[in-house]
């Protein structure tokens, strides 16, 4: 499986359609303090099923958060949605999408609602979400989704939280 | 599960001593499970000893070292089993020329053995240069995001242009 | 006591206002006293919205607003009980070329009120070449530090030389 | 009063003698990751008199990290040695040193013996050296001694946490 889009609409700072291609090999994201840069990664993670709030950068301890909260000149959105294109021509996914050759995950929230999840169009549960980034060991706990200032939590955890890292890795 | 666990971190420890002399340019590190026999209730202990330095406890590393050390860490993690995408979210902003080159180096390496995809946050203007391609983030709109394709021999103008 | 934390409070919020806006070029900020009458049992609370934004919590504010936020209270309380030494290691580690050059406006104005003697560590290039002396660390023998005075001209040289 | 010079003997990764002059305006430190940049600036807040290992990073709790513990060539050292050259031409310094124009307060640490102080020459208490310090505003818990990666901490610490930092401002 490999990963060939992130698209984001309402999510935090990215109040309009914002599309990531998500090429082979390095792709470096540059651009000044407080652009946005973070919330690129916090919306990938958020994508995957991340359901708690302390993980996200967030004020009201509510998902409400993620959505787009306005500027001085556009007011605030009331929906967020962030869907991750996966290229599936290596049929490698787990079942019941292994035939299936792209498979599009999105979460979508609506303030005050709660959000919801679809796979290729059908609605899922979070777990379902969470099962199928698991599988592929790219999931919201992912040890390799690494936040920024958060590279040394490893050296600077207890052994016992280190060998859970451990645990998501095996 | 307990073998499962055994045998990653047989894994992950062989290849966290390679990439820590890797990233030091020598020195020596290993991990070990402690507080218990059963390693599903034992504790991940970190030793790391610097090129030429006495091995001491990791608090008193500096901060660069650190950093390089938790590297090495997530890079053995991943080659013992690795995923479909990385993200790294300014993960050189501690480390120096030279380490930050030594960390590019191995990114290469990971990048071109095709399985996996990386994102790469950075003001380091080294690591910039090391990537396939860039895309720039920029709040022309005051706080509203847009996404930019970067032409790689003009990554520094547009760092100028929307500072 | 109290008398005297409640002014002291009062300048550090009129300082802090100015000092954010001058490193943020633009938007306001200002603190506050809450969860009690009496300033000896307050918390301080911290209020920030850079240029543009909506006002929110501080934790929505990225990792270089908070660290320009966080310079902006420790410059302001300098204004109001300067000291004669400040120590500032790595501040500059998580801000773009932009902010470190309007950081460094702001060391270098205090600087010139002769006061106060700083030190500061750094990576950045931007703010090595804006400082009246320089000190180089090396550990030409490993795990021994030792300290050798720096010429301005050559500053670049000796960070390629001791890498 | 100014600081005019820092020197250390033992301490940390400094084995042999190093000074340090403290020049006005802006003194820039650097140099490769782990050479020894940040063990300066806790000489600094050590020899002014900090007795909390935690705000030193250290390994086994106690103040004899703080001794040079070898190298694959040189062997530990059982002494540490810092002291800061004061300049009180302004005579601006608390009593009883206001008409003396240098100061020199000195901390020494012996392996498993603890450690003491002097200023000119003199045996004196922590609190001595701490109260120096404290009325100058300069002491080991000076907001102005910002240790790395720790610039941020008043921005994630408790609002009561940041009012207790503007009573050391105050
Ligand atoms: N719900 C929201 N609606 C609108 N804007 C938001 C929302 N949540 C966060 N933001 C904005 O996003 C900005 C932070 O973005 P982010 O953390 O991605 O910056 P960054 O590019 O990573 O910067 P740095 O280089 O400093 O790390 C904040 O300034 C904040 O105002
Ligand atoms: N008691 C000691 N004896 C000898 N060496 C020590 C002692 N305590 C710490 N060190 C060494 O000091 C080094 C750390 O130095 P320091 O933290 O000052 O580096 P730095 O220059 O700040 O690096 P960075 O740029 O990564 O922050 C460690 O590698 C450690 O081995
Ligand atoms: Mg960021
Ligand atoms: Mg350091």
């Amino acid at each position: 499986i490999q990963f060939s889009k992130l698209r984001l609409h309402g999510f935090k700072s990215f109040c309009e359609k914002t599309e990531l291609d998500i090429g082979p090999g390095l792709t470096g994201i540059v651009g000044p303090n407080g652009c946005g840069k973070s919330n690129l990664v916090e919306a990938l993670r958020w994508s995957m099923g991340e359901s708690s709030t302390k993980r996200m950068r967030g004020g009201s301890r509510s998902m409400d958060d993620m959505i787009f909260n306005g500027t001085a000149k556009r007011p605030a959105r009331n929906t967020a949605e962030v869907s991750i294109l996966l290229d599936n021509t290596s049929h490698s996914a787990p079942a019941p999408y292994t035939k299936i050759e792209e498979i599009e995950v999105v979460r979508k929230i609506e303030r005050d609602h709660g959000s919801g999840y679809r796979i290729n169009g059908k609605n899922v549960r979070a777990r379902d979400v969470q099962l199928l980034y698991a599988d592929m060991l790219a999931g919201a706990n992912s040890p390799y989704l690494v936040s920024q200032g958060k590279v040394a939590n490893m050296i600077q955890a207890k052994p016992s939280e280190r060998r859970m890292i451990l645990e998501e890795a095996a | 599960a307990r073998e499962r666990l055994q045998a990653a971190f047989d894994h992950v420890n062989g290849y966290f001593r390679e990439m820590f002399t890797r990233l030091f340019h020598g020195g020596k590190a290993h991990l070990a499970l402690i507080e218990s026999d059963d390693p599903l209730e034992a504790g991940l202990e970190i030793f790391a000893q610097p090129p030429g330095k006495a091995l001491q406890s990791l608090t008193l590393l500096s901060g660069g070292e650190q950093t390089l050390t938790a590297i090495a860490l997530i890079f053995a993690m991943f080659l013992t089993n690795p995923a479909p995408i990385c993200v790294l979210d300014e993960v050189d902003a501690p480390l120096d020329d030279a380490n930050v080159d030594r960390f590019c180096d191995l990114l290469e390496e990971f990048a071109d053995r095709g399985e996996t995809r990386f994102l790469v946050i950075t003001h380091h203007r080294l690591t910039m240069a090391r990537m396939d391609r860039l895309y720039g983030v920029t709040m022309a709109e005051r706080g509203v995001s847009k996404l930019v394709s970067v032409d790689l021999n003009q990554q520094f103008d547009f760092l100028d242009a929307v500072a």
